[in-house]
């Protein structure tokens, strides 16, 4: 059977092996793509972990005692639920009009969609990006563009504030390390770690928000 | 002979190299080199030189010193202890090049084949000699591809030598019977002897002579394929009959450098400038450099 | 990590073959 190499956050490891309360391998949308991508939930967390792979060609592993070709290894890093509410929000807001959550949240390809409706302090998390209505004590949520947009911006002013700390290299593709000077960062301008930074928030929303964004 | 250091570690190279008779340090010395185990799939090959005072070249002569080929296993360990005994006025030095050495030079990511290994060696063992002081005025080899060419290059390499190349020469010249000797004494030796790396039980010894031919060999080497490993390191991987062996009965391997021989000239040069159209969207640079792509199935 | 692609997913004698190194 195949086996594979995982990297998890240190606090997973004792996660319970029961179903009901345990991690569970989830397929949900990209929400850059729109296509599927693998996703790991904990059941007790409610929290949600999106699934990169290391993949080089000609690599195997040795597991114990066999060996397992491809030599991929997963990284699971917890994500932020809020860019895949945004997938549904989006097309539901095409309508204009404001729906309970959970007439928004569904998808009949990515059924485990409904999973996101468990997240602790989901109300908090959608204020983020929409507008919000109460009738009779229920909530009804519309998208809105703006409160994304500022949300967004925050976004990536954190991810500026993470590449600088990490000194990510994020200046012209074409600097090679010989020319790596030690004061890289006053080498690397502002704009490049903003612009860099939008690039990399790209790949976790639409083509047409990350125009948006890019011109906000 | 004593193989303690090469049991050891028999993964590598090893050195041995007798005592230096003084009145080689003074007198005119000639120097044979030859080589024994060239064509065995698995054992190592071995290396050596041996030499005596041109003055001496008659006694030598007298051990009926012959090409290691013609004699039988007692006669070479015979002639070789009597060497031993004659340590006044011969000397001899040799390169063990373990199964293992041999496999990896050829097979590395630089490819150093065979011929060039074996110059190397040659010409490594004649430097030592030098080195501890033998007064080294000829020297003959056993050829190993153009004698020619070779002999240019050794020529070169010792320019106060007078240097001879040529085939058959360990039946020509008493010195390089010698060195032909005490070649195969120590490949026989070093052979029978091995120890397995491999932390395995049932690794027997039945191997037979080690050449591809011999039906001993053949049956040994399917008997001790691995699918994944292959073969213990007693075995020349980078052998034809080896590697028919690993074709047949063990799991394929692909590596990085074998594949993009395989692609090589196969890619049109059209495709190096196709777009992938319009929409498609990479990840960004951060994921690319780092070779990381969402997880889509597992 | 194994520099190069075994097309196969099986046991294999990992410990016959090699020896940690710490």
């Amino acid at each position: 059977a195949r086996q594979h190499v995982f990297l998890l956050p240190e606090y997973l490891k004792d996660a319970s092996k029961k179903i009901k309360s345990g991690l569970m391998f989830i397929k949900l949308v990209n929400p850059c793509s729109g296509e599927g991508a693998i996703y790991l939930f904990s059941m007790c967390l409610k929290q949600l972990f999106e699934i990169k792979v290391f993949k080089e060609k000609y690599h195997s592993w040795f597991i114990n005692e066999s060996v397992q070709s491809g030599g991929l290894l997963h990284f699971a890093t917890p994500m932020d639920p809020v860019f895949l509410l945004l997938h549904y929000l989006i097309k539901a807001g095409k309508e204009g009009k404001f729906q309970p959550i959970d007439q928004v949240v569904m998808d009949d390809v990515f059924s485990n969609c409904t999973l996101l409706l468990k997240l602790p302090e989901l109300e908090k998390l959608l204020r983020h990006v929409t507008e919000e209505k109460e009738i009779d004590n229920k909530k009804y949520y519309k998208y809105s563009k703006e409160k994304t947009l500022k949300w967004l911006e925050k976004k990536v002013n954190q991810t500026v504030a993470a590449l600088k700390v990490n000194r990510v290299n994020v200046g012209a593709r074409v600097q090679s390390a010989a020319f790596f000077c030690s004061d890289q960062i006053l080498s690397d301008k502002e704009e490049d770690y903003i612009c860099y930074a939008h690039g990399l928030i790209s790949d976790y929303i639409p083509k047409e928000l990350s125009d948006d964004l890019s011109r906000y | 002979m004593d193989l303690s250091e090469l049991e050891k570690d028999n993964t590598g190279r090893c050195r041995l190299s007798s005592p230096v008779p003084a009145v080689c340090c003074k007198e005119p010395c000639v120097l044979g080199v030859d080589e024994a185990g060239r064509g065995p799939v698995l054992g190592p090959m071995v290396y050596a030189i041996c030499y005596c005072p041109q003055s001496r070249l008659a006694d030598l002569e007298a051990l009926k010193v012959a090409d290691s080929k013609t004699l039988s296993e007692n006669e070479r360990d015979r002639l070789f202890s009597k060497m031993q005994e004659d340590r006044d006025f011969v000397g001899w030095a040799l390169d063990v090049l373990s199964p293992n050495l041999i496999s990896t030079s050829m097979l590395g990511r630089v490819k150093y084949n065979l011929n060039s290994l074996s110059h190397d060696t040659a010409s490594g063992l004649i430097q030592h000699a030098l080195d501890q002081g033998v007064n080294v005025t000829q020297v003959f080899v056993d050829t190993v591809g153009l004698a020619a060419s070779y002999q240019e290059r050794l020529q070169q390499r010792f320019p106060d030598v007078t240097v001879t190349v040529k085939a058959k020469a360990d039946a020509l010249y008493p010195v390089v019977s010698a060195a032909s000797i005490c070649a195969k004494v120590a490949r026989d030796q070093a052979v029978k002897s091995w120890q397995f790396v491999e932390k395995e039980q049932d690794l027997d010894a039945d191997y037979g002579s080690g050449y591809p031919n011999d039906p001993k060999t053949k049956a040994w080497l399917r008997r001790h394929v691995e699918p994944v490993f292959g073969f213990p390191q007693l075995v020349r991987f980078s052998w034809r009959t080896a590697q028919a062996i690993l074709e047949t009965e063990a799991e394929n391997v692909t590596w990085e450098d074998s594949a993009l021989e395989e692609q090589e000239g196969s890619r049109k040069i059209t495709s190096y400038f196709q777009g992938e159209g319009p929409q498609a969207r990479h990840p960004h640079r951060y994921f690319q450099e780092r070779g990381l792509e969402p997880a889509t199935a597992l | 990590l194994l520099p190069c692609d075994v097309l196969a997913n099986r046991p294999a004698p990992v410990e016959r073959f090699f020896t940690p190194a710490i």
